[in-house]
């Protein structure tokens, strides 16, 4: 496996924060978390209507969507194994291939 | 050879460093390889230089690729760059024309240790890998370092953060290197691209502020043209606009560094895509996401050469 096999069961999440409250929410949520923001590039950038995408460990997927379903904030996975995207996007290809 | 390298898989450090310098030995009268120094792990940094040789004030257009590590598609574009300016010079009138007024600078890898550990590390590493004795945490943002308005808003000054701004302006061996090569030439390079993912955008400065740019008509204007051209190849849409308002403020970047500067014309791209696949962007739509980045580069130099 590339990497040693150390996204298996991470995801992708998509966060879209509709206001206000739920921006602050969502800072608080997310600061008190070990993820890996793709998009903005930091909690500090978070900003209503504007899509969040982060990185999220696999045993903290459960957590994190218990807490968005708990605050009504709306979102979804757009990568749900991250471990296979990593595999299917370059994979084990011999460097012949490349040429 | 250069004939059968594979411009549609993303390649390592390595196949990249040795098709550098293969590019320059089967086309040296259009390529010239040089390095402006040395990365934070004691890397080069090779530069191309792509254009016809005629005197020695053409003007320049700098292209960079792969500031922040995970975003592997920059590299990969730098590389369709040349290969596309060198397959066309030909037979493409105006890419013969780009090629023989201008000079183009390619960096396709600027944050070269920090590409190499996404490689075989961390797939979502993004800054340099610099290390602070004071903190445990490793790297700076290479697009938080430069002097201008360094570490105000939209940076961090904590070394774990993503966004962390470095310990001073230039700190990042990699940014003083360019800053110092593109000081040098100031006069002559018209035009300053930074290429990134992921978000389908065309920005252009202020980050830093909410502010409008003196130029901003041409400006605007070439980034319009940009977006246009793009849009042409697979109906893909980008936004484009003043960094601050189309994204977010961020402190420290290269493209208000460029600006500052005297650099009339500096854009970062956001590249494919939106959100679907991210960083992870599958090597089936490195062709088209490059086509199509292609047309909008192309449209920004020949704006250069059209008066505004």
């Amino acid at each position: 496996y590339l990497y040693n096999n150390r996204y298996a069961g991470d995801q992708v999440f998509r966060i879209t924060p509709n206001n206000y409250e739920e921006v602050q929410v969502l800072k608080q949520i997310l600061g008190h978390m070990k993820v890996d923001f793709w998009q903005p590039n930091s909690a500090s950038l978070i900003c209503h209507n504007a899509t969040v995408d982060v990185h999220v460990k696999h045993n903290d997927t459960h957590t994190l969507c218990a807490r968005l379903n708990q605050e009504r904030i709306a979102y979804r996975v757009f990568i749900s194994n991250l471990q296979k995207e990593i595999e299917k996007q370059t994979g084990y290809r011999s460097s012949r291939k490349r040429r | 050879s250069t004939a059968q390298y594979n411009y549609e898989v993303y390649h390592s450090l390595e196949e990249i460093q040795s098709w550098m310098f293969e590019m320059n030995r089967t086309h040296p009268k259009l390529v010239d390889v040089f390095s402006v120094g040395k990365s934070y792990e004691g890397r080069p940094l090779h530069v191309l230089q792509l254009g016809k040789r005629s005197h020695p004030q053409k003007k320049a257009v700098w292209i960079d690729c792969g500031v922040h590590a995970r975003e592997w598609i920059g590299p990969a574009f730098c590389q369709w760059f040349v290969k596309e300016a060198i397959n066309s010079y030909q037979y493409d009138s105006a890419m013969r024309r780009l090629l023989n007024h201008l000079n183009f600078y390619i960096m396709p890898v600027f944050n070269v240790d920090g590409y190499h550990f996404s490689w075989t590390k961390d797939r979502f590493w993004r800054k340099t890998r610099s290390k602070n004795h004071k903190f445990h945490c490793r790297g700076v943002d290479a697009n938080r370092n430069w002097k201008v308005k360094w570490c105000e808003e939209g940076a961090s000054s904590h070394p774990c953060d993503d966004t962390y701004c470095g310990p001073f302006p230039e700190s990042e061996p990699e940014v003083k290197a360019v800053a110092k090569f593109l000081r040098k030439r100031k006069k002559r390079v018209k035009a300053y691209i930074s290429i990134h993912a992921y978000a389908q955008m065309l920005l252009y400065p202020y980050s830093y502020k909410y502010a409008t740019i003196p130029n901003f008509n041409c400006v605007e204007s070439a980034a319009h043209n940009a977006v246009t051209a793009l849009y042409s190849a697979y109906g893909e849409r980008y936004r484009y606009g003043p960094a601050s308002t189309t994204l977010y403020v961020s402190s420290g970047s290269s493209i208000d560094w460029a600006y500052r500067n005297g650099i009339q014309y500096a854009f970062a791209f956001e590249l494919r895509d939106t959100g679907h696949f991210g960083f992870l962007l599958p090597e089936s739509l490195i062709n088209p996401t490059c086509t199509e980045t292609m047309k909008a580069v192309k449209a920004i130099a020949s704006s250069l050469l059209n008066k505004c």
